[in-house]
């Protein structure tokens, strides 16, 4: 089963 | 003071109704750079990036950065009062809680002017880096529009593989499995209509289909889409706007457990 990624965890926050 | 007039109105109506249904609330910030948006879904895993640059409007006086918070339902619902010949021109002043919008008919015949009122929005905004993909594929966006509809009636999510034979759209679901393979094909009449691939190596990756169908709906802004994969990073699929700048969406891929 795959669960779906977050952009927070590619992308940090400016 | 904020003026903008976009004389192919019509660009700002397709935005809208590319941006609508994935972002409730968004500010547009407004540089000497040009108009722009960056806003996530609710659940962050999906991002809209605009640029719509400051030469491609025919009259563009900016005097400052201003963001403008709006909810891009009641903005969809003025700018469909629009023709689609209208030119557009986006009216804002310093401290005002409203912006405006205004039509003109391409014969000047009829003028009207929306005012809407403005939102605070608590905005997050992500620094996306330059980044090197590891695929980049260039398709006719209709073409992507059809696998992205015909794979969500057979499953939820897609696998994306790159390989030099060429790029894989697969899905399964209750009632069975669906594999479309999309091969490099340069020979077309128009360069639009090719499809392109670049690898610099396979790349591999599970995406929720329900967000690639709603980015699809800027299919009416370009002929072709460009979707660049990286095991690494969430994927980029970008609709250019003629002569302005682009449309670009981002999504997370799924993770394995």
């Amino acid at each position: 089963k795959a669960s779906q990624g977050r952009l927070e965890s590619f992308f940090k926050p400016v | 003071m904020l003026e903008l007039r976009l004389v192919q109105g019509s660009l700002l109506k397709k935005v809208l109704e590319a941006t609508k249904d994935l972002v409730t609330d968004a500010n547009f910030d407004c540089s000497a750079t040009g108009f722009s948006l960056q806003a996530m879904d609710s659940s962050h895993v999906a991002l809209v990036a605009l640029l719509l640059r400051s030469e491609g409007f025919e009259h563009y006086r900016c005097d400052r950065n201003i963001s403008m918070g709006m909810n891009l339902n009641n903005m969809s619902k003025m700018l469909k009062c629009a023709g689609n010949d209208d030119i557009i021109t986006i009216k804002g002043d310093d401290g005002s809680d409203t912006v405006t919008f205004m039509f003109e008919s391409p014969n000047q015949d009829k003028i009207s002017d929306f005012e809407m009122k403005l939102m605070d929005i608590d905005s997050e905004h992500l620094g996306i880096p330059e980044a090197e993909y590891h695929a980049i594929v260039k398709m006719p966006s209709s073409e992507f529009q059809r696998i992205c509809k015909d794979l969500s009636s057979i499953g939820d999510t897609v696998v994306i593989s790159v390989t030099k034979e060429g790029v894989k759209f697969s899905t399964r679901g209750d009632i069975g499995t669906a594999n479309i393979v999309c091969r490099q094909n340069k020979t077309v009449d128009k360069p639009e209509e090719a499809t392109i691939i670049e690898m610099n190596e396979p790349v591999s990756l599970t995406f929720a289909l329900r967000y690639l169908n709603s980015f699809t709906k800027a299919t009416p802004l370009s002929e072709s889409v460009t979707v660049s994969l990286s095991s690494e990073l969430p994927v980029v699929v970008e609709y250019k706007i003629a002569d302005m700048g682009y449309i670009r969406f981002y999504l997370a891929p799924k993770i394995e457990d």
